[in-house]
């Protein structure tokens, strides 16, 4: 029964498409069956690992307003033989309107994906930078979040606003929701600002925050305009390393709960 | 009559509340009479320019949703006697429901600032990452926008669904919507990345594309930590002294015209 994580932070820029694409990957090469669901209308995650526009033929808004079968819509083994994709395109940002009608319009995602579950070790959800309807699609049909968290000042100013967006929904819809693990990422050792970051999470999250920290490494910037994972791109940089890395933390974390 | 500018882009992180709290101080240090707008529910212009949490009275929604005359909710001369600010606090996300059912739903912020308009040279309003309902008002209630291009790839790919979504204002509810320009953020010059990135925005946006680059400049980072525009936590830095260079290069621009 494959566990579903939502990447989820409504600061934008923080690394949720980075850290989905990269984990995905690294999960993948970890021999778990993985699968990246792109709930953003932006379609980054999409675009960054290697799904060509004209490529694309049902997508997540089809799954989600039409009633598309998800295995109709993913692409397979995308440069790993255990990644699958479910790719986004900008007419999803049509759902957040569309979904408001229908009834138990937040559970929408999660009454779509049940039936592919069983076919994958681990799903994630790359969410858009906000809290509104696919945001909260995504926690109903999550069972847990991910938390990438910027060394930086605003997005640990927000962390709150989503720490409560959470608690509404494990209040409400989805109430085994659990925070699987918070990530620093664009963490620069030399800043005084995220090492600060870094200490006031782990203050306030303690072991929740994962070991491993993702270093602000130009290569994972470079990655998605080569359409590629940066484990396809460049393996031996420290940016492949991290979220290696991190996979077999989540790996571990799991095995021993 | 003020002239007011939308600063937008639906991408996460590229600079738009850094963009917006700085060249607004820039604005009022060069006399000009300006007034920031919060759009964003992540309140990040609120906090950033330094007003406290227990400090705010009515907000951009009252303002939107409950008829709040703007001048009764506007904090007058922060940091500066030509800066003014209308505060937005986490409520403000439930204006992109509530404001679906309302008639001409998108003209709702033009109509209710249209009042304070004349006290201004200029209003400069900070949008939150999305294309949804509230940027829409933004964008309607604007005379242009500032786009903020963040100088790596997912910024430079979402510039499109952007111009597609002002090309659709314009043939609608804006038709005089004009693009004021395009500021190039987080540039670093030593990064390939940025340098690409950068040449590929003058060759789509010609001289619309602002002289004036920010750097990436760790200073302009640190200072929302203090509450303070960098014009005021560090006017010696490369970002206060880049965001000042913008004003100037903004108010030459309108004499000109
Ligand atoms: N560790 C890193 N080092 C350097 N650059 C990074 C790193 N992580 C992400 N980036 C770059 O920073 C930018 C923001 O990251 P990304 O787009 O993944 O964030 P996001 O949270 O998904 O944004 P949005 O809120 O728009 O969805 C991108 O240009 C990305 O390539
Ligand atoms: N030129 C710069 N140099 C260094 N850091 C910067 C610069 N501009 C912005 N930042 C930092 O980068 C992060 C993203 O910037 P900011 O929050 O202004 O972007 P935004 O587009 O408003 O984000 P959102 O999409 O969440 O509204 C912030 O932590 C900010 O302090
Ligand atoms: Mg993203
Ligand atoms: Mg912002």
């Amino acid at each position: 029964m494959g566990r579903i994580l939502a990447i989820a932070n409504q600061k934008g820029g923080v690394g949720k498409t980075t850290t989905a694409i990269n984990l995905a990957a690294s999960l993948a090469v970890a021999e778990q069956r993985t699968l990246l669901i792109d709930a953003d209308p932006q379609g980054n995650a999409t675009s960054g690992v290697g799904i060509p526009r004209e490529d694309i033929g049902s997508t997540t808004y089809d799954v989600l307003i039409n009633g598309t079968p998800p295995e109709l819509a993913i692409h397979r083994k995308l440069h790993f033989d255990h990644l699958d994709v479910l790719p986004a395109t900008p007419d999803l940002a049509g759902a957040e309107v569309e979904l408001v009608d229908l009834p138990s319009r937040e559970a929408t995602l999660r009454a779509a994906i049940a039936g592919v579950r069983d076919r994958y070790d681990i799903i994630l959800i790359d969410c858009p930078p906000s809290l509104g309807l696919i945001t909260l699609n995504c926690l109903v049909a999550a069972d847990a979040v991910l938390i990438p968290l910027q060394c930086e000042y605003y997005a640990l100013e927000g962390l709150s606003q989503l720490l409560a967006t959470i608690r509404l929904v494990q209040n409400g819809p989805n109430p085994t929701l659990g925070v699987d693990g918070v990530l620093l990422t664009m963490y620069d050792a030399r800043l005084n600002l995220s090492r600060q970051v870094a200490t006031d999470a782990r203050d306030h999250f303690g072991d929740t925050v994962f070991r491993t920290v993702i270093p602000r490494n130009i290569r994972l910037a470079e990655a998605p305009s080569f359409a590629k994972p940066i484990a396809v791109y460049d393996a031996a940089s420290q940016g492949a390393q991290a979220y290696m890395a991190v996979a077999r933390e989540l790996i571990d974390r799991y095995r021993a709960a």
